[in-house]
């Protein structure tokens, strides 16, 4: 899994 | 963080309390499409799972903890409390052809094939199409309360604002999302029409009608 993908938005 | 994002969440908890306080304080969900907050409380909910497994900040968890409690509250007073005065008969947008397609989209297009960040795919579609059982249900009533328009006004302020917060990000962090930007702008195209009316009609301080 790519474990950069991070949302940070709402 | 930027302020376009800011006022933009700002805006997107005002549409939700604005609507939350007008079923509350007028004990009714007259002209309120069930189904579209349903679809909301869905998409909190799917998209912000991320709160059992990673922390970002204070504001971060804070927002998300009170979009996820209002959205429950919504279709608390809808479907249980006054589920009398709930207009049923006008609601009748069928989700299915949302969510279906949009499952699908999911799982085809995202960032990586995992079960939380398909989740937060599928909450991203969604929402991008979850008010058009609200549209749909004025448009066929032909009215809306002037209270309801200004809870619309503020959910596609925020989509607007968070549009410019993308433009700002890519100049200024060399962030872009294709996921978000793409259906935000889809989301932000469904409520130009409102806004052309809105502008035209509400604000000048005519109640919100269409010529049938």
């Amino acid at each position: 899994a790519d474990e950069s993908v991070s949302h940070d938005e709402l | 963080m930027n302020i376009f994002r800011l006022t933009g969440d700002l805006s997107h908890l005002a549409a939700i309390i604005i609507l939350l306080l007008k079923i509350w304080k007028s004990r009714s969900c007259a002209g309120i499409s069930g189904k579209s907050q349903v679809l909301f409380a869905l998409v909190f909910t799917t998209r912000y799972l991320d709160l059992l497994t990673s922390f970002i900040s204070l504001y971060n968890t804070t927002m998300k903890v009170i979009y996820i409690g209002c959205s429950y509250a919504t279709v608390y007073l809808i479907y249980m409390k006054l589920k009398a005065t709930y207009d049923g008969n006008h609601d009748t947008f069928r989700v299915e052809f949302l969510i279906v397609p949009v499952g699908g989209l999911a799982f085809l297009v995202n960032h990586d094939f995992s079960p939380l960040e398909i989740l937060w795919t599928f909450s991203i579609y969604l929402e991008s199409v979850a008010i058009l059982p609200q549209l749909f249900m004025i448009s066929k009533t032909g009215e809306a309360e002037t209270i309801t328009t200004h809870y619309l006004f503020f959910l596609g302020l925020y989509r607007a604002l968070y549009l410019i917060n993308w433009i700002w990000r890519f100049y200024f962090e060399g962030f872009f999302d294709m996921i978000a930007i793409v259906a935000g702008v889809v989301q932000t195209i469904l409520y130009c029409d409102f806004f052309y009316l809105y502008v035209t009609k509400v604000l000048k301080g005519k109640k919100l009608s269409l010529p049938a």
